[in-house]
């Protein structure tokens, strides 16, 4: 019986999953490899394509209601800008982004169960220190070693390109491929990363928690079901959760020196903001 | 919880929109 209930917390989970991630490993790996049915991703890996992949991404996205008003400002392309300021608004779509991303992380948090009865400041601190972590997690599948998927699949940027970029643009997501590569040759599936999404989330050791008990508790019953889960997922692949869960330290330190690369750009970029809910999350972090 | 209001209404409300 017991069983039976971890198996049931891995299936609602995965459900959950596949409601609030629209791009799920399955579909990037399938993009990636070029079995789909889907037209390839668009690939940037000059300023030039940066600059036409921009125009893609603004005249698909665009919701219809807004498509016409927009239209004569489609792409944002502006012929004379320099490569300073396209790096700059890249990063800005970044930005926003990720702030889409935060509110999916937290839907999927919402849905595990007995996250809603924690104190709510221990959820938002939860939140606060766990959602970088699952947002780097959640890229991995997205990477292989020369590139990585952006846009919800639509476009295919260079691990050259990025590299090409100035200080310290170049440097933010070099670590991320390096880290990547790596946790994919584990390959989890889809369901397995579920599992170790919610492990993260419920990590009872972040700091100004103010009720470790229940998040402990919770996340023993996680981390329960992620072991049988893996064995079952993978008979053939030994200490593959021992081995899971130590990506969980190299994931601090992605996340520090992340943040570390956001406060140096506010300091010597005066273009940019930053987005406040990100403000939020990053401040007095590490 | 001042510093963390967006938090906060996310954690609350599934329709808060984040492109501020």
């Amino acid at each position: 019986p017991e069983s039976a209930d971890l198996r049931a917390l891995a299936k609602h989970l995965y459900e959950s999953y596949l409601k609030y991630f629209p791009l799920t490993k399955a579909k990037a790996r399938a993009i990636l490899s070029g079995k789909t049915s889907d037209s390839s991703p668009f690939v940037i890996h000059d300023m030039r394509s940066l600059s036409e992949g921009e125009q893609f991404i603004n005249c698909r996205q665009i919701p219809p209601s807004l498509a016409n008003q927009q239209q004569s400002d489609c792409g944002l392309l502006h012929p004379g800008d320099s490569a300073e300021e396209v790096e700059v608004r890249f990063f800005q779509r970044c930005q926003s982004r990720s702030a889409e991303a935060v509110r999916e992380v937290t839907e999927f948090a919402k849905s595990i169960p007995g996250f809603m009865e924690l104190d709510l400041n221990d959820q938002v601190t939860l939140l606060k220190y766990g959602v970088i972590e699952v947002l780097i997690i959640m890229m991995a599948p997205l990477m292989n070693k020369d590139g990585t998927l952006i846009a919800y699949g639509q476009i295919f940027m260079t691990r050259e390109f990025l590299k090409s970029l100035r200080k310290p643009f170049c440097q933010m997501m070099e670590p991320k491929f390096e880290f990547s590569v790596k946790f994919n040759m584990l390959e989890m599936d889809d369901s397995d990363m579920a599992l170790f999404l919610a492990v993260i989330i419920l990590s009872g050791d972040r700091p100004g928690l103010l009720n470790v008990k229940p998040i402990e508790d919770l996340q023993e019953t996680v981390l329960h079901s992620l072991e049988l889960q893996l064995k079952m997922n993978h008979p053939d692949s030994l200490q593959l959760f021992a081995k899971v869960l130590q990506k969980m330290t190299d994931l601090r330190q992605l996340v520090s020196d992340h943040v570390h690369f956001i406060q140096l750009l506010k300091k010597t970029e005066v273009d940019i903001c930053l987005h406040p809910l990100l403000q939020e999350i990053i401040r007095d972090l590490y | 919880k001042e510093k963390h209001k967006i938090l906060h209404r996310l954690l609350q409300n599934s329709t808060t929109p984040v492109d501020l």
